[in-house]
Order: structure tokens, then sequence, then C-alpha cells
């Protein structure tokens, strides 16, 4: 499913260069539910920017559901977002205007459902993590956590074929992160959507099986776990 | 410290009244260092607003440094912020536009502090909380995790009587929280700051000396731990 190859960023900012990814190499099999952990700084978000064609890598192939992102035009990645991805950022990037409903059915629309099924699909979905009263909220009337779920509810509602998340469950408290896990695991299960998701959450970690350690922009640790 | 009477707070959207806060009693004395758990939505974030003026009860009273902060005039709260608080928002709120040395040495530019006295103390903290080569840099150039210390840095740089932090960990590892609570840790024993942080990280809460859950609006327990 995904597949990157000898994949480095570098930023440069007041002539200091900062190596965020420093030549990964990385293969995600479709139907993993992998978590990848590391310290603040680590290159995570940066990993899952590049693998979500929003981000280019300074050097490297990035090979996703058979496609090179790095020989793709903006509007080829674009299009490739909409009908292979589902992304949930760090910061949520929710829209501000949009209520919490028109944000999660939003990536159904652009698909082109009927009105009725993205309906049915994005309050099922809001229902699921628990927002089904909040729907009409815009995210400033939301509690951090509530504006999160929306962001996850979002990402996942078209069941896409690569769900990334980035640190899903920061602002979440115990049980409602386990809540949500659990939902992933059933789309992983059921419908064989691939998640990949970069953490900091024990609990995540536990729940993923296969955890990536990263540290200063290297893979340093790679490994399958079995869960229950 | 910072004493609530009575408070509560109704937020209505389209018709529909939350009860984010339902009668709030409590009392946080000087020089406690304080937890405050409770799942998403359970009004933590309400919670804090309030206590820091940036937000105002619908009913009761909130007394905070021997003054009733219903009674202030915006500009009277905005003197009573600067001079007394801290804050850490859920959110950052990071000013994009500036460095994150500049960023954190704002607070103590508004307070007229001579310039090589901010430069040393905003240095010095930024160094504690590791960021000391990205002071640079501005927000978007820098990691979830790293904004986030540049937001506690900036809330504790002037010392203040009192720092509220709303999930200051959130986006933070393991290690890197630990080292960023033990330097709140140390402001609280050496100077006496007053530390109330909202929180989901078990490490945060054993960490505290007092915690209080929230749940619904109201506080459901209250209870001092001794930690080493
Ligand atoms: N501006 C607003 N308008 C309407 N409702 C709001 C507003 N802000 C918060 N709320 C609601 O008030 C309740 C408490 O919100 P608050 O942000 O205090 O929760 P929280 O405990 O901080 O949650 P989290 O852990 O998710 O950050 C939530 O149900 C939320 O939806
Ligand atoms: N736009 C940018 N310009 C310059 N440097 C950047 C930029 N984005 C990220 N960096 C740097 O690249 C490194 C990796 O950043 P990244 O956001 O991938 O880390 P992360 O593992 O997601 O961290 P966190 O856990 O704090 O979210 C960091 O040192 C960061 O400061
Ligand atoms: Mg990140
Ligand atoms: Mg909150």
């Amino acid at each position: 499913m995904v597949r990157l190859e000898g994949v480095t960023k570098v930023y440069r900012t007041d002539s200091v260069e900062t190596h965020a990814l420093r030549g990964i190499d990385l293969v995600i099999h479709a139907g993993e539910f992998t978590a990848i952990a590391g310290p603040s700084g680590s290159g995570k978000t940066t990993l899952l920017n590049i693998i979500g064609g929003l981000d280019t890598p300074t050097s490297g192939r990035v090979i996703v559901a058979g496609r090179d992102l790095t020989q793709m035009s903006p509007s080829e990645l674009a299009d490739f977002r909409l009908h292979t991805l589902g992304f949930v950022f760090q910061s949520y990037n929710l829209i501000e205007v949009l209520s919490a409903y028109e944000n999660t059915e939003f990536v159904l629309l652009l698909q082109g459902v009927p009105k009725e099924e993205r309906r049915r699909r994005a309050m099922a979905i809001l229902e699921e993590v628990g927002l089904a009263g909040f729907a009409n909220r815009r995210p400033t009337q939301l509690s951090g956590g509530q504006q999160q779920r929306v962001a996850v509810a979002r990402a996942i509602v078209a069941q896409p074929q690569l769900v990334l998340a980035d640190e899903p469950t920061a602002n979440l408290d115990s049980e409602t992160a386990t809540r949500l896990m659990k939902l992933m695991l059933e789309l992983n299960r059921t419908y064989g959507v691939t998640f990949l998701f970069s953490t900091h959450d024990p609990l995540v970690m536990r729940m993923a099986r296969r955890l990536i350690e990263l540290r200063d922009g290297k893979v340093v640790s790679d490994r399958t776990v079995e869960s229950s």
C-alpha cells in the first residue's frame, strides 16, 4: 500500500538546515494498523504529510496505492487524496465556517455522493464518535477533544483505502480515546482500511499491531505486535 | 488565590443550551499545584478560561488574587492578566508572525522589562524547555509539540502568581512531558507560583499534588495527593 524509498526531508530556515527525515525506507501493507511513535520533533508529522502527498520529500520516492507521488501534478495529488486517503491533522484543520456535520460530509460531497446517503453516513459516523448531538455546532462551539473527533469522523466517513492520523487522541480522555480506537479497528477488520497514525499515547500504541519508532528523522525500530 | 462561588456557564446555540459549568464552588490556595481531569466536554477549558478572565460566567463570582473578575472592566481584566497570570491555551494561540523568541519575550515587553533582561530570561526559559536552537523559528516552522512548549515558555517566563495551563502536555512524548512538568514543579517550589492545569495525561495527574475531577460541568471529586 505504501512504499518509501530513501525519503529525506530538509527544511531550510535562516541558513539553518533541519533534517526532519534522514533516509526513510518503509513498507506499509494494505490492511495494516500501524502506530508511529517518537519524541517531539522526531519527524512524525513530516512523514505523514509526505505519505499523504501534502508535502514533498527533498529526495526519494513515495509510492502509495501503486502511484509515485513525487511524479504527480498538484491536481493529480488532490484527486488522489480525495479518492484514496483520509487525513487527521495534528491541528485538526476543520473548516471554521462549516458545522461538525458539514465538515464531516464534505468529502462525500466532493465525491458526488447523493444527499440522502451523505446525511445517513455522516450522522452515523458522528454518532459513533459520540457527537450526534453536536452536529450543528461550528468548531468554535466545540471543545478541543470534540473538534478532534470531528476531524477523525471526517477522515473515515468515506472509508478510504488509507487513513493517516496525526496524533488522533492527543486531546481525548482515556475512555473517549479507547472508543475511537475501537471504531478505527472495526473499520480495519471489517473493510480492510489501512491505518497509519502517529502517537505519544501508550493506549494507542498498545492497540496497534505494528509499532514503528522514529528518532531524529530515522526509523530506529519496527516491530509487529500481536494484540487481541 | 482563587475562589469560585456558584459559577455556572451556559452556552446557547440554535436554541440549544449547553450547561458547561453547573455551579462550581472551588478554592485554590496560593502555592498549590493542581490538576483538573475529566472527559472531553466536561468543562475544563471553560473553567480555566473563566478563572483567567478570558470568558465570563453566566452566574456566580470569580475571585482571583483578591479581585472579583466579574466586577472588572475589559481593560482592568487585561491589566490583571498581564500582571498576575500566565496562560497556556489548548490550541497554543502563538502569534504566527512572531518567532519562538519573540512570542516568549512578549509578556516581558508589555511589562516594560528592559531589552537585555528580556533576552536573558526568554533564552533561559527556551533552553529549559529544550528549544534554545529554535528561537528564531516561526510557529509554522515548528512541530506540534515544539509549538506547545513555546506556549508554556511564554506563560511562565514572567513568573506570574498563577499559571493556568490547558492540557500543556497533550502533544508531547513522555520524556519531554516529564521534563516540562519538572520545570513547572521547580517554579512552584522555588518561587511559589500557583499552577492549575487541565489534563488527560496520567503522567501529569501523578505529578500533581491535588486532583480535581470534573464531569458534566460539576466537580465530582477533589483530593490532595502526596507526591515525592
Ligand atoms: N463557544 C461555545 N459554544 C457552545 N458550546 C460550547 C462552547 N464552548 C464549549 N462549549 C461546550 O461546553 C462543553 C464544555 O466545553 P469545554 O471546552 O469546557 O470542555 P473540555 O472539558 O475542555 O473538553 P476537552 O477535553 O475536549 O478539551 C462542551 O460540551 C462544549 O461543546
Ligand atoms: N515548516 C518547517 N520549517 C522548518 N522546520 C520544520 C518545519 N516543519 C517541521 N520542522 C522541523 O522538522 C522537525 C520534525 O518536525 P515534525 O513536525 O515532523 O515532528 P513531530 O515528530 O511531528 O513532532 P511533534 O511530536 O512535536 O508533533 C522538527 O525539528 C521541526 O522543528
Ligand atoms: Mg507532529
Ligand atoms: Mg478543553
